[in-house]
């Protein structure tokens, strides 16, 4: 698409716009990428560097500025994960993913069934807890999510349990009581252990639009977001509104989902998503 | 707010004059970021912005509206009129009638398929549902504890060949005294050419009456891709857009619209069972220009 010593020129600009676009850049990133190009015009025509070059510089550069966050170095036992995120993003199946990498990695897996809401929730996550040979904590009749929650770090510090993974009900950045609920969630697993949660991943879905960067925002406001799990890219969506959102919140992007299989996630790798956003 | 935006722009111009070429350009300009800002795919901005001017142009500049006001009128109602002008109605096709729901992983079929039959019961119908998801785990629990919980027949059957479920599922009609029946299907993306030949001999099996195209509310530009993807392997005469309970601007509407001319009959705006409402054109146009 960027050929090297393609020279910069109005149309050029156009159709490089439009593949940003394409990718869900959104405007504000299609916009400043493409400055980008004008400012350096002089070097590309010149052939001191190419569009693709550039491009690809100013991307990996704003990624590169995320902080590493709440992933203290001092790993805690239990480590806490709670996952958050709006409705079927791929939260339940996320951590059924993660929860298999942690049982290859030697450690000993607690999943807890915090959506109490939805229907066959407890039983969609009790599958992949199956599939991962992790352990499985659900609700007493008619608890609420905070109480599960509270009732799996118990469990995970009585058998050592080395990781606990919260799974939450989907659920609009709109809906200040579900908001309020994870805020809840949140406070009682710090009333467990004062520097948990240890992780708070959100989980967006690659074919969201710029929607995405407004959930992050809000969650992010709620919950502090530690890492971002970016789903579904094994589709025709690019997910390059996460730019803005590493731009904007500076939260790493942690890890992909590629597919619906155990063992489709990966570690999120800035090159071949900056790379794949061009392709 | 994109009026106001507008109105800046032609505060040169009010009173007398025509909207020509040059005095729209910056307007024209604001629109199509407004529209990308709300996730209009990008083409199919670029191909509204050309009508927009096409109906603007030459158009007189009264003193009774501004020329701001004037432009926002002919974008309002030109995105009314692509998004469907009349509101377009389920044609009910006989009895007893078939339908079949399909879309990408996660938009939301389930929980809509459920909705459709608690709104046609409403009706005075008497649908029953099954589920050919024999991949997601506990998928037809979902659908059964959603069928359960509402009074709505579900058709029971153990096989997990989603070609035989719908074929059983057809002979189960008369037994329930049923005259609607719902198809669930497994989620599926459109590059899977595996999944997608399923999803054909299902069609082909149920011979539906309906196959509605659930898509998510907050798809960015993917949305083209997907039901580019899904038409031309199994068509599909109508579409439901999810979760419009969120503040999303909801673009994709345009852009599926757009692309394949079929109507957008219902919006999901919610978990619980009566949250369908019928698509309205003008509400939704506001919408899109937030
Ligand atoms: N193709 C693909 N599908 C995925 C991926 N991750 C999840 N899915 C599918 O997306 C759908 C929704 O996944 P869930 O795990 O139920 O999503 P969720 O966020 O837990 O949903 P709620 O709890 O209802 O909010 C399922 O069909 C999954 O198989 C992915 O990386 N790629
Ligand atoms: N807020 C909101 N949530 C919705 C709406 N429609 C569905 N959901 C939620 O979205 C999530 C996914 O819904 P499902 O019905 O499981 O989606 P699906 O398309 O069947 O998913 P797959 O079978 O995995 O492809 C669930 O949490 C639903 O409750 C809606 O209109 N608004
Ligand atoms: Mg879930
Ligand atoms: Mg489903």
């Amino acid at each position: 698409l960027l050929p090297f010593g393609a020279t910069i020129t109005d149309d050029m600009l156009d159709e490089v716009e439009e593949a940003l676009y394409e990718a869900d850049l959104g405007v504000h990133a299609s916009e400043f990428l493409v400055e980008k190009l004008r400012d350096r015009a002089g070097e590309i025509n010149s052939g001191k560097t190419d569009p693709y070059t550039v491009m690809k510089e100013s991307i990996l550069s704003i990624i590169d500025h995320a902080k590493e966050k709440g992933t203290p170095t001092e790993k805690s036992r239990p480590y806490i994960i709670l996952v958050v995120g709006v409705n079927g993003v791929g939260k339940t199946t996320t951590i059924g993913k993660l929860a298999l990498r942690y049982k290859n990695e030697g450690s000993s897996v607690l999943l807890a069934a915090c959506d109490t809401f939805r229907a066959a929730a407890v039983d969609q996550l009790e599958i992949w807890a199956k599939r991962a040979n992790a352990e499985f904590i659900k609700a007493q009749e008619g608890a609420d999510p905070a109480s599960v929650a509270y009732d799996a770090i118990m469990r995970a510090k009585a058998r050592s349990t080395d990781v606990v993974i919260i799974d939450t009900a989907g659920r609009l950045h709109t809906s200040r009581n579900l908001m309020e609920e994870l805020k809840k969630i949140r406070r009682v697993l710090g009333k467990s252990d004062e520097s948990a949660p240890h992780e708070t991943l959100l989980v967006l879905d690659a074919t969201t639009g710029q929607n995405a960067l407004t959930q992050a925002d809000v969650f992010n406001r709620d919950l502090n977001i530690s890492g971002i799990v970016l789903t579904k890219l094994d589709g025709t969506a690019k997910g390059g509104i996460v730019i803005s959102i590493i731009d904007k919140l500076k939260i790493p992007i942690k890890l992909i989902g590629i597919g619906e299989g155990v063992d489709d996630l990966r570690d999120f790798d800035p090159e071949s998503f900056t790379e794949a956003l061009f392709a | 707010e994109l009026t106001d935006k507008l109105e800046a722009v032609f505060k040169s111009i009010r009173g007398h004059g025509k909207l020509t070429e040059q005095n729209i350009k910056h307007a024209l300009r604001d629109i199509r970021r407004a529209l990308l800002e709300a996730d209009v795919n990008f083409k199919v901005a670029k191909h509204f912005i050309e009508s927009v001017q096409d109906k603007a142009l030459g158009t007189e500049v009264f003193e009774s509206i501004t020329p701001g006001q004037l432009i926002v009128k002919i974008v309002h109602d030109e995105l009314i009129k692509l998004l469907g002008e009349k509101d377009v109605r389920l044609q009910i096709k006989g009895s007893p009638e078939i339908f079949m729901v399909c879309g990408l992983q996660g938009s939301g079929k389930t929980t809509t398929i459920a909705k459709l039959a608690h709104y046609f019961r409403k009706n005075g119908r008497n649908p029953m549902v099954s589920s050919v998801d024999v991949y997601r785990p506990a998928a037809i629990d979902q659908l059964r504890v959603l069928a359960r919980n509402n009074k709505i027949t579900f058709f029971e059957c153990d096989s997990d060949d989603p070609v035989s479920i719908a074929a059983k599922a057809i002979e189960a009609i008369n037994t329930n005294d049923a005259d609607v029946l719902l198809i669930d299907t497994a989620g599926r993306l459109h590059i899977d050419n595996a999944m997608m030949e399923e999803l054909s001999k299902v069609r082909n099996i149920l011979n539906p009456h309906h196959v509605l195209f659930v898509a998510d509310g907050m798809t960015g530009q993917d949305a083209v891709n997907a039901v580019e993807g899904f038409i031309d392997f199994i068509d599909f005469d109508g579409v439901i857009l999810t979760k419009l309970d969120s503040d999303t601007r909801g673009g994709a509407a345009l852009s599926i619209r757009h692309v394949t001319g079929k109507p957008i009959l219902f919006v999901g705006t919610g978990e619980r069972i009566e949250a369908l409402d019928v698509f309205y054109p003008d509400r939704y146009a506001s919408r899109i220009l937030g």
